[in-house]
């Protein structure tokens, strides 16, 4: 979040004296808006959470500032506004033997995990200079909306987040009034009913409140998505223009790009003897992938050790590195994670490479009669291109559990994210890591979702009468498919275009999505026709709906039929070679609006939109159109294929992806 | 051997179903269990009110047939654990 702001065009802190009229002046903004982070809690001392400068909270606020194990409730302000703990479901799964204290983990909101601290800074986190981890990723760290009030739900403990705890939360969080819901967890493609994420953001939707979700790091699988329902909003993520280079440089004078957080203090500009499969049991894989109890001490002392990615933690590879004497890593992406690199602040120094370099100098040290390496780091470096580029390991489409509805929605920032961090752990996360850093840099779609859930805020404060569907239509009908070189996003997983089923809409942009022109909105009563459609039992529609008396009176066609952002069109094997769909769209804009439809489809596919022209006389106003989709060939079930909708005004572009499969 | 088969269950209730008698959704719940012969006390470990109407119990296997039948009883689900991303 020293970068992040600046990468998605948000106003400098503090703002200049002349952009004071910015229509997303953080400054100025959200400073009514509640962001409910449902996490592992808060470490309150963070400077991130300093209120300084903050207004009095909003006097409808309900929530509270719940005492417990090294949390007294004083630690709340105005900017940290509310924190609770859940932890019941999580006791009772443990056993229970002393039902009111869980075990290794504080019976309070207080974070000892980092997780909850890095999320709820990152979304509405204060301002804090000189900001970095190691003196990487230095600056000013901000949330999104750093004007916004921060309630947190712990509803995470040491081995996850129970539903039962999570529901909890949710709960309560609708009691207490806030306004934005972001929870970075989930988990499985179980049917709504069973899913309670799902359930909960249905009834907090159902009062105003905007639900943002992380969509999973499954990927590049696909249909690796979680938090598919339609009333949340999905995030995938993507990386900033911001890299960590450093460099492998073998013993024969060949030069491989790298990633690393290590300052290397003691072992830079030295040729070092480098090891690979050094392992204490013969035969045994496990030291290839630098398991614990798996390294020769004698063989890798004083010597760097090429450790392949996979099995266990990224960081506990370093861990079991630096006991068996090794003197710094060189890890090699296996070939699913591509060349993406992830950073982590190992406890030696370490250069994370791609599976291309990876493999090369894994031969070098098979084939080579003594192999030598030299590790070295160059910093941050900003204005990287290609930017953004979908992360490898962000959860990816098509969606199982409604195949007629696209996911993800969105990408945001969530590699390499540097956010507050808590003071009990440190920046490894690893028990024997004894460091600790007011920051660390994470990576995962956990990252990416309080992005959105702060610019969330940010809109929520512009609109306050923007129902949760109208800000997430806003936010997709605006995102963004190109990168900083004018290209098409990469996916990160093997440098090839990326499609729908990574970034869904594209790439977060708040500024434009602050005017859309026209949104998409959905109501309760299109939710529950939506989910007549899918042919859920009336015992589970009333489950997640809390209705007394559902009779499914109305119900969509088709599930694809809900006023959804984007589309997704399944084609039958023989007879049903047309989808057609209706949408509403409302004009936010301004009177007189006129919008001509264009659409970009692939061959194989023929489009019709009725009517191609929307006037909008009036703001509000609502005016429907017909898509008829029509495959002109015959299809496979492995085909798939991707397009655009895109209605066009003098000022805005009003822009919906297209998913086909057949 | 009943211990160790005891689990969280999620269970959504009908609100239909609540009668004036029951003041509020944590009260109808903990009479609903009492009716079933199961100690609220013991076995609740939340009332909702506002995400879901329903409750979060600890059950053993032969009181789920019990609650299933019930009709107040729209789904009774066991409690999923979720991961962080």
């Amino acid at each position: 979040t020293t970068r992040s702001p600046h990468f998605l065009g948000l106003s400098p802190w503090p703002p200049a004296p002349s952009s004071r009229s910015h229509s997303l002046d953080p400054a100025a903004a959200a400073t009514d808006v509640v962001i409910g982070v449902l996490d592992t809690g808060v470490w309150p001392e963070s400077p991130s959470f300093d209120d300084a400068g903050l207004p009095e909270v909003p006097s409808r606020w309900r929530g509270a500032c719940e005492a417990g194990v090294d949390f007294p409730s004083s630690l709340c302000n105005r900017k940290l506004v509310g924190a609770r703990s859940f932890g019941r479901g999580y006791r009772a799964a443990a056993g229970g033997g002393d039902a009111d204290k869980p075990r290794e983990e504080y019976a309070s909101p207080r974070d000892r995990d980092g997780h909850g601290t890095h999320t709820a800074s990152t979304a509405a986190g204060a301002p804090v200079a000189n900001a970095s981890l190691l003196g990487y990723a230095s600056g000013v760290a901000r949330g999104m909306a750093p004007g916004a009030r921060v309630a947190v739900y712990k509803v995470c403990w040491a081995n996850g987040c129970y539903g039962s705890d999570i529901l909890a939360g949710i709960d309560k969080a609708i009691e207490d009034g806030v306004d934005v819901l972001s929870l970075s967890l989930g988990g499985g493609s179980a049917p709504f009913s069973r899913d309670p994420v799902a359930v909960g953001a249905f009834s907090a939707v159902q009062r105003g409140i905007f639900v943002a979700c992380s969509a999973g790091n499954s990927g590049p699988s696909p249909s690796s998505l979680t938090n598919t329902a339609p009333w949340i909003t999905t995030v995938g993520a993507g990386t900033l223009d911001r890299d960590f280079p450093a460099t492998v440089q073998l013993g024969n004078g060949e030069r491989y790009a790298g990633l690393s957080l290590c300052s290397g203090a003691g072992l830079e500009d030295q040729m070092v003897p480098i090891v690979y499969g050094k392992g204490v049991q013969v035969g045994s894989n496990s030291s290839k992938f630098c398991m614990p109890g798996t390294l020769d001490p004698e063989q890798v002392k004083g010597k760097v050790v090429f450790c392949d990615r996979g099995i266990n933690a990224r960081v506990e590879k370093g861990q079991v590195v630096k006991e068996a004497g090794g003197v710094g890593m060189i890890l090699a992406n296996a070939a699913v994670n591509g060349e993406e690199l992830v950073a982590d602040s190992h406890l030696l120094p370490t250069v994370a490479v791609g599976a291309k370099s990876g493999n090369l100098i894994r031969d070098f040290v098979r084939t080579s009669s003594n192999p030598t390496a030299m590790l070295s780091f160059r910093g941050t470096v900003l204005g990287v291109q290609p930017s953004p580029v979908v992360a490898a390991f962000s959860s990816r489409g098509p969606n199982t559990v409604v195949p007629q509805l696209l996911k993800p929605d969105l990408i945001g920032p969530g590699v390499n994210i540097l956010a507050a961090w808590s003071g009990s752990v440190g920046p490894t996360g690893l028990a024997k890591d004894e460091r600790r850093s007011a920051f660390n840099i994470m990576s995962g779609t956990s990252m990416s979702c309080p992005h959105i859930s702060g610019v969330a805020a940010l809109l929520k404060a512009a609109h306050p009468d923007w129902s949760p569907s109208a800000i997430k239509s806003a936010l997709m009908t605006t995102a963004y498919t190109d990168d900083n070189t004018g290209s098409p996003l990469v996916d990160g997983a093997g440098g090839s275009p990326a499609t729908p089923w990574a970034y869904g809409s594209g790439h977060v942009d708040p500024q434009k999505a602050l005017s859309p022109g026209l949104i998409y909105d959905i109501g309760t009563g299109d939710y529950l026709a939506f989910l007549c459609s899918l042919e859920y039992s009336t015992d589970h529609i009333q489950a997640i709906s809390k209705s007394t008396n559902k009779t499914c009176s109305r119900r969509l066609p088709n599930p694809g039929n809900l006023n959804y952002p984007s589309f997704s069109v399944v084609f039958g094997r023989r007879s049903r070679r047309f989808v057609k769909y209706n949408r509403v769209l409302t004009n936010v804009g301004v009177p007189g609006s006129v919008y001509n439809v264009k659409v970009g489809g692939p061959p194989g596919v023929k489009v019709t939109v009725k009517p191609t022209k929307l006037i909008f006389n009036q703001v509000g106003q609502k005016l429907r159109y017909k898509v008829t989709f029509t495959s002109t060939k015959a299809g496979d079930p492995v085909d798939m294929a991707f397009g655009w909708i895109t209605w066009s005004s003098e000022q805005h572009q009003v822009r919906s992806p297209v998913s086909y499969r057949w | 051997s009943m211990v160790a088969c005891k689990q969280t269950y999620i269970v959504y209730m009908n609100a239909a179903h609540r009668t004036e008698a029951h003041p509020t959704h944590a009260h109808w719940y903990e009479a609903h269990l009492r009716s079933l012969s199961i100690d609220p006390a013991r076995h609740l470990l939340y009332s909702y009110s506002a995400a879901v109407h329903g409750f979060a119990a600890v059950l053993h296997p032969e009181q789920l047939p019990l609650l299933r039948r019930h009709p107040a009883v729209l789904n009774v689900h066991p409690d999923p654990l979720l991961p962080l991303h």
